[in-house]
């Protein structure tokens, strides 16, 4: 049955008008709502979440221009992967994340990496303060600053290979979703062993925080409730085991 | 245990499908409400200032606290299911334009009760959701339960 919208979306294909565009893009706009609240949460309140919008939009006229109905994909994930890639894009190119954070976060993947390798596991905050000579008070702020810029990556941190929007994020591979293809499940059991694996391998509150939090889902204060520490110490943990897990990719 | 997660893990899926709807219902609210006010305003009929205002009126307020836990970064699996259902309430979305203010307004309502109801909904599975969580931290903390069997 065709309803007034498939009726849009013929028209726009066949006659590329203008009006039918802009029709088209107020019809879907809600998801831009949608994408743009979700990418919003975690991030610094500095940004804008306007800007977060239009670059929503941005990606929604882009995602109307380039879809094809006749394929029988649904337009909606295919927007909304579109749409989330526009904002992050733009957020990247804002260059939003402060110059200091950006190079607290590089000595502390080399203090990380380098102690990985010395001890063969994941080292402890002191370990690693004293590497960095700094507090563990210090190294511990550390982490919090970069965990609210860490967030935008922290989801497709783990992206098989460089699929863009359609990579794996480590959600992916922890939800059992189905590949797209054999390379992706291949790819997907693989990052599933390892970050098992790289997970067995933290400090015992630490796997624990971690464990409960992407692979039972709770919630920081949940979390804090049975590892009995502050949430902001498990928001750090995550951000040192983010750190943690990508130096031992990259290695 | 298995029981538990079962539940809270069919909870979720409904509570993002519940979200994904009740977001679509505000956006569509707040589009319509917002045209309405500018044609109250004496503003002109036309679509094309209507794309440019979008990102002012989608927006939500700045937002305080960082992430509180892990989510899906893609839409529910049933998100099409729900795309026809906001279809259904608000086609005339798509033809803004050519609709009355009276159209507009009763759309509005139509859309608002749907997504008090689509809210009260969320509320509800979120509810459930924490207390099975609740739960499941008892259980974590008592050392019924071990976290690494996760692994
Ligand atoms: N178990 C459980 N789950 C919960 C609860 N509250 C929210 N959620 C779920 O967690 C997601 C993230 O919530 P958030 O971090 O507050 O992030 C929210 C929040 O920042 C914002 N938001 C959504 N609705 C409202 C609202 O009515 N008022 C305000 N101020 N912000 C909202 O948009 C973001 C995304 O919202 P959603 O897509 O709906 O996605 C929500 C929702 O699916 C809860 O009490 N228990
Ligand atoms: N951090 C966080 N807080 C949440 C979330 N969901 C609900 N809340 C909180 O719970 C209050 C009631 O939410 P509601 O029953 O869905 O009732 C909401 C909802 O039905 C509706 N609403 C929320 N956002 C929008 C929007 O952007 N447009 C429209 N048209 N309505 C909205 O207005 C009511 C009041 O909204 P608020 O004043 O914001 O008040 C919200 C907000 O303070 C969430 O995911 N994250």
């Amino acid at each position: 049955v065709l309803g007034p919208v498939d009726e849009l979306w013929a028209e726009y294909k066949s006659t590329g008008s203008q009006k039918c565009r802009d029709e088209l893009i107020v019809h879907y706009a809600p998801l831009v709502k949608y994408v743009a609240a979700r990418v919003a949460i975690g991030l610094p309140s500095n940004v804008d979440q306007e800007d977060l919008a239009s670059s929503g939009i941005i990606g929604l006229m882009e995602a109307v221009s380039k879809f094809e109905p006749e394929r029988g994909f649904k337009f909606e994930s295919y927007a909304a992967a579109r749409i989330r890639g526009a904002i992050i894009d733009d957020l990247r190119a804002l260059d939003w994340v402060p110059r200091s954070v950006r190079s607290q976060a590089r000595q502390v993947e080399a203090s990380l990496s380098k102690l990985q390798e010395k001890f063969g596991r994941s080292p402890t905050d002191e370990e690693m303060a004293e590497d960095m000579e700094v507090t563990v008070r210090k190294l511990r702020s550390i982490y919090s600053k970069i965990s609210t810029v860490m967030f935008v990556s922290l989801d497709r941190l783990l992206s098989v290979g460089d699929k863009g929007e359609s990579g794996m994020s480590l959600v992916d591979t922890l939800v059992d979703t189905k590949a797209e293809d054999p390379e992706q499940a291949v790819e997907a059991k693989e990052m599933k062993q390892f970050l098992v694996k790289a997970i067995a391998g933290l400090p015992d509150r630490e796997r624990t925080a971690i464990t409960l939090y992407y692979y039972e889902g709770l919630s920081l204060a949940e979390i804090s409730q049975v590892v009995g520490v502050s949430q902001a110490r498990i928001s750090q943990m995550n951000a040192k085991s983010v750190m943690t897990f990508r130096s031992m990719l990259n290695r | 245990t298995g029981d538990l997660r079962t539940r809270r893990d069919e909870c979720r899926e409904l509570e993002s499908e519940f979200s994904y709807a009740r977001r679509l219902l505000q956006g569509k609210i707040d589009i319509l409400g917002s045209e309405l006010k500018r044609r109250s305003e004496g503003g002109d009929v036309g679509m094309g200032d209507l794309v440019g205002r979008l990102p002012s009126i989608l927006a939500d307020e700045p937002r305080t606290g960082g992430a509180t836990r892990l989510l899906e970064s893609d839409l529910p699996a049933n998100a099409g299911k729900y795309r026809r259902y906001t279809e259904r309430l608000a086609t005339g979305l798509a033809h803004i334009e050519t609709s009355t203010p009276e159209e507009l307004t009763a759309m509005v309502e139509e859309l608002a009760t749907e997504e008090r109801k689509v809210s009260e909904d969320r509320r509800r599975a979120q509810k459930i959701i924490d207390g099975l969580n609740a739960e499941l931290v008892r259980r974590y903390q008592k050392g019924d339960e071990d976290p690494s069997s996760l692994l």
